[in-house]
């Protein structure tokens, strides 16, 4: 089964 | 001081009722440009993005900027006080703990006032870059909250496949598998009811199919929505709120391991 990413692997926090 | 005044509080009831379902609570940002909020859920999985424009209200005034931590629960109570007709004035003033909603019934005969106090909320702020997508599908919002729903009856997970062709939305599980495929519009009449692919490269995603239907709670706002995919990257669902702004959903996608 695909893992569930997390946004924080995508964007940067600013 | 800060004060926005919609002729149409229903515009705000339906906003609500699109975030509700992902957070408890959010920081509503108002500057001189407008009303914008963005927060994720907690798991962290998807966020929302929603920008009201200060043009768009037909009286606002924010002479400061004030951010306004807002349980979305207690918002919600107040704002069925609401009639679907009635305006809806937002107040606050500099530095306030609380927030006035007030309520006027269209021939100004009952005017109604409530109160909510005011949360700090931390907030994390995450920095989305202007992107160019190698997909962008619009389509009736209405056929993508369908899409969405008949789908996660079958699994947690949702499959969008995007070529010049049109749109493929799949889903597999216990008792079996479904695929919609929608083709491109090939008349289109009326804009509403199109579904139309701007395609750079083609396209496969996998979504949790829950985040999905909680997006389409937004279907009332617009009649059309925008899906944006590029391999990779979180899905962007957009909903515009009438000429006032819009609701944008990210959604990370799901990655084989």
């Amino acid at each position: 089964t695909p893992i569930q990413n997390d946004l924080h692997e995508f964007y940067a926090l600013v | 001081m800060f004060e926005a005044r919609l002729v149409q509080s229903s515009i705000l009831k339906k906003v609500l009722e699109a975030i509700k379902d992902l957070l408890n609570e959010a920081t509503f940002d108002c500057s001189d440009s407008g009303i914008q909020l963005q927060a994720m859920d907690n798991s962290h999985v998807s966020l929302v993005s929603m920008n009201l424009r200060s043009d768009g209200f037909d009286k606002y005034r924010c002479d400061r900027n004030i951010s306004m931590g807002m349980n979305l629960g207690s918002m919600t109570k107040i704002l069925k006080c609401a009639a679907n007709e009635d305006v809806v004035t937002m107040k606050a003033q500099d530095n306030a703990d609380t927030v006035t909603f007030v309520f006027e019934s269209p021939n100004q005969e009952k005017v109604s006032d409530y109160e909510m106090k005011l949360m700090n909320l931390d907030q994390e702020h995450l920095g989305i870059p202007e992107t160019e997508y190698a997909c962008v599908v619009r389509l009736p919002a209405g056929e993508f909250a369908r899409i969405c729903r008949d789908l996660s009856q079958f699994g947690e997970s949702v499959v969008i496949s995007c070529t010049k062709e049109g749109v493929k939305f799949s889903s597999a599980g216990d008792i079996g598998s479904a695929n919609i495929k929608l083709a491109q519009t090939s008349n289109v009449d009326k804009e509403e009811l199109a579904v139309t692919v701007e395609m750079q490269e083609p396209v496969t995603l996998t979504f949790a199919s829950r985040y999905l239907n909680s997006f389409t709670k937004a279907t009332s706002l617009s009649n059309v929505v925008q899906l944006s995919m590029s391999p990779d990257v979180p899905l962007v669902v957009e909903y515009r709120i009438g000429e006032i702004g819009h609701i944008r959903y990210y959604l990370a996608p799901k990655i084989e391991d």
